[in-house]
């Protein structure tokens, strides 16, 4: 198997709460 | 001097001044403007009182207010530097300015930080991160176990905690985020360059001439 090598905070960072750019989206 | 006691809030809400807000970020008069335009029509989503509630802000994020997101709610409490559970104009202009691509990055490194410090104890635990992973995990509808989940955690410590005390402090989060500027990718908001385009009609309501 390949060995984990994602960082913690790039899966966090993918969750929809933290993009904002939905704020722009009409 | 009850000036700012906005429980007791008789008048409605007024809009601050566009060109203090463009003095103390990185827009410009314009920008401010414009941006009121989108602060307007999210403000009044729900209730329409000139300020942003949580239920507004979730709204307006997911397009649904059943959605609950423990960094939705985060964000909105970093906005909201008055702590009064809504947002004024003020408060959404001046937190969105970090976002600006134009930025200063000590900003984004420094509101990051503290948007992973979900405890607010001015470092980032392991017991945190692993709550922000489950519940993005959650969220995406991924499944991991809980194997690797502490296997991706135990690896993000090895390389950030490098002064192995089981904590992310803030230059350790400043020397991370410089190796992997990934990590800040949501930091910046192109859409913030753009704003004049996008909401045009705030040359109707501005208040300064070119």
């Amino acid at each position: 198997t390949k060995p984990v090598t994602m960082n913690a905070f790039e899966l966090i960072s993918r969750s929809q709460g933290l993009n904002l750019s939905n704020l722009f989206e009409k | 001097l009850g000036c700012c006691d906005t429980k007791n809030r008789k008048t409605p809400y007024r809009l601050e001044n566009p060109e203090i807000i463009a003095s103390e970020t990185v827009f410009s008069v314009s920008e401010v403007e414009a941006l009121y335009e989108l602060y307007k029509k999210i403000s009044s989503a729900v209730v329409d009182d000139g300020l942003i509630n949580k239920e507004e802000f979730q709204l307006a994020l997911f397009k649904t207010n059943k959605k609950e997101s423990i960094f939705a709610e985060r964000v909105f409490n970093l906005f909201d530097t008055k702590n009064n559970g809504v947002l004024d104009f003020g408060e959404f202009a001046r937190a969105l300015s970090i976002f600006h691509p134009d930025a200063p990055l000590n900003e984004k490194i420094d509101f990051s930080f503290r948007l992973y410090d979900l405890k607010q104890q001015g470092y980032i635990g392991r017991e945190e991160v692993k709550h922000m992973m489950l519940a993005t995990l959650a969220e995406s509808g991924m499944n991991l176990s809980d194997e690797v989940i502490e296997n991706i955690i135990d690896k993000t410590f090895e390389e950030a905690d490098t002064k192995h005390d089981g904590r992310i402090d803030k230059d350790e989060w400043e020397s991370l985020v410089l190796q992997h500027p990934s990590l800040l990718k949501n930091m910046t908001l192109q859409y913030l360059r753009d704003i004049t385009t996008t909401f045009p009609s705030f040359v109707f309501y501005s208040q300064v001439e070119d």
